[in-house]
């Protein structure tokens, strides 16, 4: 019980400070045990180090930071335990465009080994698309779909 | 496993029944504030299984139904359907294709089915359970999740990694 | 003493109203006392209808409709009480781009009669800067800050 | 009253010291994620007399001191200046140009001025106070805080009028 915990966050933790570091173009993160006496109850902690940055307390960490850091921690998770679909509404809102560029990237990878519906406003993430799929409420309240080819979007 | 479609009719601002194809690879959803899209993810989470409101927005179960607007009036069913591709016999059922429907009245019933067979609730969210796509898998992200999950308390943290171990 | 309250709450009330049909384009909203015979101490609800939908629960509204409906609340609340200076770090990131350009509309008339600092990564928002500022770390970890001429924006 | 320039060195990123100059209307500010925008507005709120840590994001006072990036080391102190026009005298001072500065050091001392001469964090706390744009008043919105408006407790937004009245 305690065995096979501990592989799955030996595990994330490799995965996650390789995204990490994917992500991030540099800097490095980890995961590790509050109390690490304690296997079968310890808290989880997350260790954070933008690159050219001294390590700090996450919550110093910038909202697109954050962001980002919560993003590899989410698909060092898919790593290890892969979903045959997956659900992203708006994750990347407060990412800027190059961190944008690199989430794309990374969702790309990712895909060749399983299905993303993701929900976007963000043009990075739009141009990552197999298929865009367009929401409207021509009549109020009432939503319709569209499917939209990638060369309609707007600038 | 995959998916091929999901039908979504009465669910929320979906009143007229629509469908999504859904292929290989990345799909992206888009429109503008409050057109419905996060509404298509609460459509999958909950013909998956899910049974609490709040994890749909509501604060009752029959707030899924579409409750009308300026110019429409309320209905009395929601309904979505799942299409799914099981070739590689991922999900414990010996079909190749399924559908997952689930069906709500205002009345407070509903119905499930699996290949138009009547079954349990219990039995759609047992499908799920072991392949990590299910509604307590982290396959799906809600909006204003990603604040959260860095905000999380350490033992909510280790929760995460116990449920992928 | 509830006079006062009462008296500001009417204002704030007004305010919103108009400001969220404003920047809905339509629909209403509203404030109310959750126990109105106890003006003391009863808290306060809002009652957001988005125009051609349904009157409905606070939680059931989207992302960008509660993004939008905050900054009608609190643009209500400066109408009442005005501020000399006011900062406002990315509270566009919700909005699509429709909306950012109601939000941007609705600071010019504000930015008449006091100052706004905004932080935004939004093409919208920063169109409507009287001055714009990039902060950027050329050297990892240390901020430096330039003016940015308005036509040197990225499209 | 408005603001002219705003100072900040020492303070989080800002080791080099750099000057905001503030004119009429509306100043944007933008760039990369974690280049230093939402510290610039950590450092207005810190002038004004913040005194909670978990308010600038960190766990203790200190944590406003630039601590050191790969290639440059930590420093002793974070200071921050504001300058203000007070010709109309909304601020209870008899001057027309007002200069705010705050310092703290590692050591944990505080420094605090108005036009260069010393006085108590409380002088500068007090002096904002009845304008709304002190750190109290709702002229500063943090990141994140849209989001946590319209999830506040019914109770919490009642305050918010209260502070208004
Ligand atoms: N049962 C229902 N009947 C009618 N309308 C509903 C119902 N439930 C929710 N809605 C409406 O659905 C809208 C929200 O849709 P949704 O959350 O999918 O928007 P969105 O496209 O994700 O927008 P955003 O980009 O702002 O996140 C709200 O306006 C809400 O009033
Ligand atoms: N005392 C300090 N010394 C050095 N660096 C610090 C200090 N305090 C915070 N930082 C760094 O400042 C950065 C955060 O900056 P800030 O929050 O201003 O970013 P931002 O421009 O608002 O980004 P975003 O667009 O993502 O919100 C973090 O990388 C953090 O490590
Ligand atoms: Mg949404
Ligand atoms: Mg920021």
């Amino acid at each position: 019980m305690a065995r096979k915990f501990k592989d799955t966050l030996v595990e994330v933790k490799k995965h996650f400070s390789s995204i990490f570091h994917e992500l991030f173009n540099g800097g490095e993160a980890s995961l590790k045990l509050i109390n690490s006496e304690d296997i079968l109850e310890s808290g989880l902690e997350i260790i954070a180090r933008p690159p050219g940055k001294n390590p700090q307390n996450l919550a110093l960490l910038s909202g697109g930071e954050k962001a980002l850091t919560a993003i590899a921690f989410i698909f060092a998770l898919l790593k290890v335990k892969p979903s045959a679909f997956c659900i992203f509404d708006e994750v990347d809102t407060a990412l800027d465009e190059a961190n944008v560029e690199r989430f794309a990237r990374l969702l790309r990878k990712f895909a060749e080994q399983g299905q993303f519906i993701v929900i976007s406003h963000r043009q990075g993430t739009m141009a990552a698309a197999d298929i865009l799929y367009g929401v409207t409420m021509v009549d109020q309240g009432i939503s319709q779909l569209v499917s939209v080819r990638l060369d309609q979007l707007p600038a | 496993m995959h998916l091929k479609e999901i039908e979504i009719q009465g669910f929320k601002t979906f009143v007229d029944r629509v469908k999504l194809k859904i292929g290989p690879g990345i799909t992206v959803i888009v429109g503008p504030n409050g057109s419905g899209k996060s509404n298509v993810a609460d459509a999958i989470l909950w013909v998956l299984g899910e049974q609490s409101a709040k994890a749909l927005r509501g604060s009752r179960m029959d707030d899924v139904i579409f409750s009308g607007s300026e110019k429409r009036r309320p209905v009395g069913m929601a309904e979505v359907t799942l299409h799914l591709d099981n070739s590689d016999n991922t999900l414990p059922l010996d079909f190749q294709d399924i559908a997952i429907t689930r069906r709500f009245f205002r009345t407070g019933e509903g119905e499930y089915f699996i290949n138009k067979i009547p079954c349990r609730l219990k039995d759609i969210q047992e499908l799920f359970l072991d392949t990590g796509s299910g509604r307590n898998g982290l396959a799906i992200i809600s909006q204003g999740r990603i604040e959260q999950i860095l905000s999380a308390r350490p033992e909510e943290r280790r929760t995460v990694i116990e449920e992928a171990a």
